[in-house]
């Protein structure tokens, strides 16, 4: 079974490519989990038809609040198959202000190891939408148990985002266990200039061992699908833009050796490399 | 001094919002300060003309690893004066992967209490922008310890914006201390639909126990703002946007009597007052 992390800083587009990526791999036929890691539990909504599911955080507090536990949780209380037939997860958040958020996603995910979740559904492919915002111990917990196995970076051509890709880069290297975790590549999202993007990202993916793997367009379709909830694979099978997602499924399938990364150390290095191809 | 925080989920519009406020307070002639308190560290880059300010956080650790403690640091090392006259701080976050980077802002907060910041400068008017994607324990820290007096939710015509100010409703009816600290209410960063944001927003603002004090329209110039790391009132001060601001100023300044917010408990009553407003 293949454990794919995608992380990147919030808006960047995570969640639409992991939907997008999700489908994908369902065409190619594979039985695919997507697991929703960040507390706004949006990650799952363009598959469930624009519902919020239940997570599984709320259903565990649920038991404990009548003194049951994890075990009293049926598989089908917290994992909702799609109309597309891609099973759906999400771990949720701590009730709002106490707790720590990313200790309850490592909860999320060994209550669903515990409950043998993968087993149950034959799970060809786990896909894990992880905030990457905030680098904190909390949130660096999947990677640091193992469950981010393969983990992709999503870039625009903004100097944000690369600076949030470089610090989770940082968190991997830290963390990841040798010959289990590690960096898969970096996927752009464009934010519309490819051409600056391509060079300064394959430069980047580069610099970190690893490389730029596939570049997903601005596209006023992903838009259109995001509205109405449906992936592109859905909503335009036979667009361009659906296949740039068959395209990437491929390259993530294809793409099995995950690498310890050497993030950019200085923060001034980074600006400099990204200065270095802005148009003069 | 007024001690004023803005939350809000990523990407919606926290640090624009923040530094053009500041400018128009110290156009009022006001003495601003303004600490991001996100670990992405980029809050105050508008007001640094583009610049990423070291952090609090980073220079602690710099004093800590030769063996010193916060009284070894000095405030020009982590206070910068920006051409406008506003003083910009950044409270930065952890190592990457580990610590807590909510437990990490209120150490930047109370360093800067504890070498009298806010009295050396002579500040009438404190802005924190805070991250609103986690409403962990560690992020609401500042709401806990009493730096967030008077606290406005940004949010847009996006259903999940809500969703997420809804949520630091619930840490602010939590954790906030009686008379101190509290909801000052809520700013519209427009999507474009105006029309239905002043609706659904007025509704939820009231519905919180509050108000929607002002919208701020979606704009080219202010987009185009960022792009040249300026404020609307430097770039454009005769312009539209920039008069929104000044308004927005002198809302929040009138604006005096923070309250402890009623967050609507279930999502899907959440759900049932969004959908009202959705255009048939
Ligand atoms: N390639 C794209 N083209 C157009 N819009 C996009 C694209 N990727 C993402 N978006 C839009 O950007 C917004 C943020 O995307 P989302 O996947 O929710 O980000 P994240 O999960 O990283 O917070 C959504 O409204 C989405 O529709
Ligand atoms: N009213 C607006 N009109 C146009 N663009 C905006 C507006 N508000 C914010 N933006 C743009 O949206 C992006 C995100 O804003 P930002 O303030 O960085 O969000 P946050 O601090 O909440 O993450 C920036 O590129 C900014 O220029
Ligand atoms: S470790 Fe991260 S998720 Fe956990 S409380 Fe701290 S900031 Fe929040
Ligand atoms: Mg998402
Ligand atoms: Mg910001």
């Amino acid at each position: 079974m293949r454990q794919i992390a995608i992380y990147g800083k919030g808006g960047i587009g995570k969640s639409t490519i992991a939907a997008n990526l999700s489908m994908a791999l369902k065409e190619m036929g594979l039985r695919v989990m997507q697991v929703g890691c960040d507390p706004k539990r949006d990650s799952t909504r363009i598959l469930a038809g624009g519902r919020l599911i239940p997570t599984v955080l709320e259903t565990f507090r649920e038991e404990l609040r009548i003194g049951k536990d994890e075990y009293a949780i049926s598989l089908k209380d917290i994992i909702f198959q799609a109309q597309s037939g891609i099973y759906c997860v999400e771990s949720g958040g701590p009730e709002p202000g106490i707790g720590c958020a990313g200790r309850g996603v490592l909860t999320a995910l060994q209550i669903l190891s515990d409950l043998k979740a993968f087993e149950t559904y034959g799970i060809d492919v786990a896909i894990y939408d992880v905030l990457g915002d905030v680098v904190c111990g909390g949130f660096a917990m999947p990677i640091r148990h193992g469950y981010a196995q393969e983990i992709y970076l999503i870039c625009s051509g903004g100097f944000m985002s690369i600076y949030a890709a470089n610090n989770i880069a940082k968190a991997i290297r830290r963390l990841s266990r040798r010959g289990e975790t590690g960096l898969a590549g970096v996927i752009c999202n464009s934010s519309g200039d490819e051409q600056f993007e391509k060079v300064v990202l394959s430069q980047f993916a580069e610099a970190l061992g690893s490389k730029l793997v596939h570049l997903v367009p601005r596209s006023p379709v992903i838009q259109a699908c995001e509205v109405e909830s449906r992936t592109v694979l859905e909503h335009s099978p036979q667009s361009e833009e659906a296949e740039v997602f068959r395209e990437l499924a491929r390259q993530v399938m294809d793409n099995d050796r995950p690498v310890i990364p050497k993030p950019i150390e200085e923060i001034s290095d980074l600006e400099a490399m990204y200065r270095e191809h802005l148009p003069k």
